[in-house]
């Protein structure tokens, strides 16, 4: 693509690819995105984050990050959708524009490149990272269940060749701690996204402990809230709840880490679809599930520009 | 490039806490080689895992001995693949 506006949001597209858009994003509007290095990855890639900032100094932020499991294509693509929507939307959009004004926005799209690199070339299906575990044949760690959040418990895997190993020890990946080091010296992220997909869910901490979050009442309100904003547009339902108990008991997850970190908002999703097409998702929906997502951010961006804390 | 013929995702519906710990079971056999796309939780909540063809009879059969029911979701995995990686080269000719 010369520019992204041709840039095709309909298909999937590789790592350089993606790498690419986000320069030429970045060469478009050097007044309101930048990109950061937050990390390499294990296998020396360099890890990447869209930063949306109309100035001001470390300002309040959200974090969003797409492709933490790599086999996850949609996510990405939502994440490429979801940058060229926040330049477009920027002084177009009221309640956008409200935002940005106020915050900082930090979009991962390709939270881990390496396994996203091999979904490419030897392994669709791939998941984890691709870090070596000494004394296994099998390869990498699921990237969340390595935070520091109930590390190691009951809800992830302490054989290497399970697809939900939780690593060696909390942050023991460079992808995890890559983003763990960046949100504790930026120290002023107010809310917190992370992407999955498939099977319809907005969910919020926790995912090791049945103990209700603090905020509880207020994260489901918000869900519901999110979630009703993303069916306005296809009709399509998701479920919301906290992790324990709208999917499974899960140990060592991204929000539950940020949560515990302060970060009031923590949110993951889970995209597209419910049972037909699994990470398989066809090109064509890419552009409806980024749409229809972008609703549910729009409304937790709001109510964390809305009630600062 | 891995090969993924004759891989099938069944979705699996465990009507109870009986059947959601027979499918945990199913997933510890690490011989069956089972990818699970979604994991066992509750019973209503399905499951769906990735079988490979080499695994597809012993897994079938696991099931219907316990009387739990599933669906095919995806035939054969590889054709969507194919038909995926199609689409990318198609865009990038273009």
């Amino acid at each position: 693509a010369a520019s992204t506006d041709t840039f095709n949001y309909a298909t999937y597209h590789t790592l350089d690819e993606i790498y690419g858009f986000m320069d030429m994003l970045v060469a478009e509007h050097p007044n309101l995105v930048s990109k950061l290095q937050i990390g390499k990855t294990y296998e020396g890639r360099p890890i990447y984050v869209l930063k949306f900032s109309t100035g001001g100094n470390n300002r309040p932020a959200i974090w969003i990050d797409t492709g933490i499991h790599s086999r996850e294509w949609v996510t990405q693509a939502s994440g490429i959708w979801f940058a060229k929507k926040i330049t477009q939307d920027y002084g177009q959009n009221p309640a956008f524009t409200a935002i940005l004004d106020k915050m900082d926005i930090f979009l991962e799209i390709v939270t881990n490149p390496d396994g996203f690199a091999f979904t490419h070339s030897k392994n669709r299906l791939w998941r984890k990272t691709r870090s070596i575990t000494a004394g296994s044949s099998c390869v990498g760690v699921d990237p969340n269940r390595n935070w520091d959040a109930g590390f190691g418990k009951a809800g992830a895997s302490s054989n290497p060749c399970s697809e939900t190993y939780h690593g060696k020890f909390a942050n023991s990946e460079t992808e995890v701690k890559s983003i763990v080091d960046f949100v504790k010296s930026h120290g002023n992220i107010k809310a917190f996204i992370s992407i999955h997909s498939y099977s319809q869910l907005l969910l919020y901490p926790y995912g090791y402990t049945t103990d209700p979050a603090q905020d509880q009442a207020e994260l489901d309100e918000l869900a519901k809230s999110a979630v009703t904003a993303l069916a306005s547009l296809y009709g399509t339902k998701f479920k919301y709840g906290s992790i324990i108990k709208a999917i499974y008991r899960a140990s060592g997850g991204t929000i539950d880490w940020t949560y515990n970190q302060g970060i009031k908002y923590s949110y993951t999703f889970e995209l597209r679809d419910t049972g037909r097409y699994g990470f398989l998702l066809p090109a064509s929906q890419i552009v409806p599930t980024a749409q229809e997502t972008w609703l549910a951010l729009l409304t937790i961006m709001d109510h964390t520009l809305k009630h600062p804390y | 490039k891995e090969d993924f013929v004759g891989h099938q995702v069944l979705r699996i519906s465990v009507a109870d806490e009986a059947q959601v710990q027979k499918v945990t079971e199913l997933e510890d056999l690490e011989h069956l080689q089972l990818d699970f796309w979604r994991g066992p939780a509750q019973p209503g909540s399905p499951v769906d895992v990735r079988v490979p063809f080499p695994s597809l009879q012993a897994v079938k059969v696991f099931l219907e001995a316990h009387g739990i029911k599933y669906t095919i979701m995806i035939e054969d995995v590889q054709s969507l693949l194919d038909e995926e990686e199609e689409q990318m080269f198609a865009f990038q000719a273009r």
